[in-house]
């Protein structure tokens, strides 16, 4: 293909399988393809109609898609900032919030974790374990105890302490699942009254081997609680995440923090520039 | 779902005569969006639907079928020789388990990505078992994870089969030796192996995995897959296959509305059956795999 000059049927073709095996969707590809169709139909110069040009117009398109949004986590200017959690199952969530503690410590915050999945088994001992690696403390109940009671006890815990950051670790939950998310729903409303806009930040895992599915999770976690930001867990493996393309550009939440590993460490600022270009290799 | 796309796309043809090539055209268009929305990966997709277009050239709109019933049918009809049978009743595998428990013990490896559900699915395999009558053990070969041997014990707790204990140091490959062994020397009849999750582009640990396999003679080897996986399922069967071998895979999460399509991917790479379903967090929450259901599924 790249000795090919021209821009045709089968050169649309490959980069459609591009983007599409990189998860980017049906409907975020073909709007992609057809802006660029539109870009190129005009002779820009020569050199577009050269395979590079090609993909170098596809990367600004792509580009635009994350444009125009912050990345930061959100903090709270008044006082205790609280992060929240949440996700489907498997994903990455309480990996993540070892890392994120790390993370905010090595920035000089003081940081208290919250075991708010009272489900699952071995739930609270494996935050624990992270909380103790990223050297932070950690407030948990029993097992089967209601998410909120731990999510207002953690507050006023944080609030007693004069801590920083609180984050706060949900069970996994198929979006699906009605009372699973009233349950949710409900933690942030104790959140609310805890602390003033809490919580500040709800930051929503998706792995990065999820396909479209991503998308109507991020949908529905979105419009029960609101989602804003994203962390996109697992991208040390062989899939690309191209699902947050369509999530950034259909919901406009913000890609924040990448997962590249299983090590404390592992965790980055999403850089839009840096993931668009492994997405297009 | 596809039957609406379909009945769209013959809406227009009247009477007797050949689906045209138009026709045709715009009917594989359809059937390729349903899959690729369902994350069937697009390679598997562009081969699947041209023996779908092999198939549908050249018929005549015949007698009681619509043109789009026709195609449709054509459709369910390459998926299912794709996906394989549905396991008939009696013919599942040692005592109806779809699985081969002949030996003694015999030996069930659950391998796969992070995240994907194994510890979990261990749990559910050794309630099954065990309401099959088995002695099971169950191993906890996952080393890196926090508290993954709480996470197994606690399971074991709930369903009521024991958990190899293990003196902490050991590493998986030791864990798994003795515990097959203390299970031989038991008499029991299954071991179920959880191993941790690991990338299939993780040299060390696929070897290691490769390891334990040629260690134990496991007759079982599950690959365990999120139903809600894109297009990766494809790389990350063929690694699996490739450098471990596997007997059969397990999708989980299929509770959700995950359309599924990674099955069919994985089905076609690794030409392996899917033996079982999770469908739910709770021990009891695992199925027999059933074709047809998938295929209504993926195709929406
Ligand atoms: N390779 C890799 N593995 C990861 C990453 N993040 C998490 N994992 C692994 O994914 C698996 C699941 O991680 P968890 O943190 O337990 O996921 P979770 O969302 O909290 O899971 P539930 O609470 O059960 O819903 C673990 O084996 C983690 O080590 C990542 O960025 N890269
Ligand atoms: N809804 C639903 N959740 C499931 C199913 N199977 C597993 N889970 C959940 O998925 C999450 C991950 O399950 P684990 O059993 O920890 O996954 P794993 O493959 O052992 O993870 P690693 O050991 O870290 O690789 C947990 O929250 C489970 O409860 C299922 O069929 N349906
Ligand atoms: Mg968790
Ligand atoms: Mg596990």
């Amino acid at each position: 293909i790249r000795s090919k000059p021209a821009f045709d049927e089968s050169s649309l073709g490959q980069l459609e399988e591009i983007l599409i095996s990189a998860d980017v969707g049906v409907r975020t590809s073909s709007r992609l393809l057809k802006k660029l169709s539109a870009s190129l139909a005009f002779p820009l110069k020569g050199k577009e109609d050269r395979w590079e040009g090609v993909l170098s117009v596809l990367r600004e398109e792509m580009l635009d898609i994350f444009s125009g949004r912050s990345r930061e986590l959100i903090t709270n200017a008044d006082g205790l900032t609280v992060v929240l959690v949440v996700g489907v199952n498997g994903v990455g969530k309480t990996t993540s919030i070892g890392k994120l503690a790390n993370l905010l410590r090595g920035q000089g915050k003081r940081v208290l974790l919250a075991a708010g999945d009272t489900f699952r088994a071995g739930a609270i001992e494996q935050l624990e374990i992270w909380a103790k690696s990223a050297g932070v403390g950690i407030v948990k109940q029993k097992y089967g105890v209601d998410p909120s009671a731990v999510a207002f006890d953690a507050v006023s815990a944080c609030l007693a302490r004069g801590i920083d950051v609180l984050i706060i670790d949900t069970a996994g939950r198929l979006h699906t699942k009605v009372n699973l998310m009233e349950e949710l729903k409900k933690v942030k409303r104790v959140l609310g009254k805890g602390v003033p806009g809490a919580p500040h930040e709800i930051l929503l895992v998706v792995d990065a081997t999820t396909g479209q599915n991503a998308l109507i999770q991020a949908k529905l976690f979105h419009s029960a609680v609101g989602v804003s930001g994203i962390a996109l867990a697992k991208l040390d493996g062989t899939a690309k995440g191209g699902i947050v393309a369509a999530i950034e550009d259909e919901l406009a939440i913000p890609v924040k923090l990448v997962g590249t590993g299983e090590n404390l460490e592992d965790l980055q600022s999403f850089d839009p520039a840096e993931f668009v270009q492994a997405l297009l290799n | 779902g596809i039957s609406g796309k379909l009945q769209s796309v013959f809406k227009k043809l009247r009477g007797r005569g050949k689906l045209t090539e138009a026709n045709i055209n715009d009917a594989m268009r359809e059937v390729k969006l349903a899959l690729l929305e369902a994350d069937v990966n697009y390679l598997v997709v562009k081969d699947f639907v041209e023996a779908v277009r092999q198939r549908a050239i050249g018929r005549e709109v015949a007698g009681s079928l619509l043109p789009a019933q026709q195609v449709i049918k054509i459709v369910h009809e390459e998926m299912a020789k794709l996906m394989g049978p549905a396991p008939l009743a009696g013919e599942t595998g040692t005592a109806g388990t779809q699985l081969n428990i002949d030996g003694k013990p015999s030996v069930i490896m659950l391998v796969g990505l992070q995240g994907c559900g194994k510890t979990t699915t261990c749990g559910k395999l050794a309630f099954f078992l065990k309401n099959k009558g088995l002695t099971v053990l169950m191993i906890p070969a996952d080393t890196r994870r926090p508290a993954a041997g709480e996470q197994l014990e606690v399971l074991g707790r709930e369903v009521g089969v024991p958990v190899y204990s293990t003196a902490g140091g050991k590493n998986p490959l030791q864990i798994v030796e003795d515990g097959v062994r203390e299970a031989r020397e038991r008499g029991l009849d299954a071991v179920l192996i959880d191993t941790g999750g690991r990338l299939h582009i993780d040299d060390e640990l696929m070897n290691e995995l490769a390891e334990m396999r040629e260690m134990v003679s496991p007759q079982e080897v599950l690959l365990v897959i999120d139903a809600m996986t894109g297009q990766d399922a494809v790389k990350e069967a063929s690694e699996f296959e490739g450098r471990l071998g596997v007997d059969g895979v397990i999708l989980t999460k299929l509770d959700g509305d995950a359309r599924g399509g990674a099955a069919l991917s994985v089905r076609k790479v690794t030409g392996k059956p899917v033996k079982f379903v999770g469908v739910g967090e709770r021990t009891d929450a695992l199925e027999a795999f059933l074709p047809d259901r998938i295929a209504s599924r993926i195709l929406g």
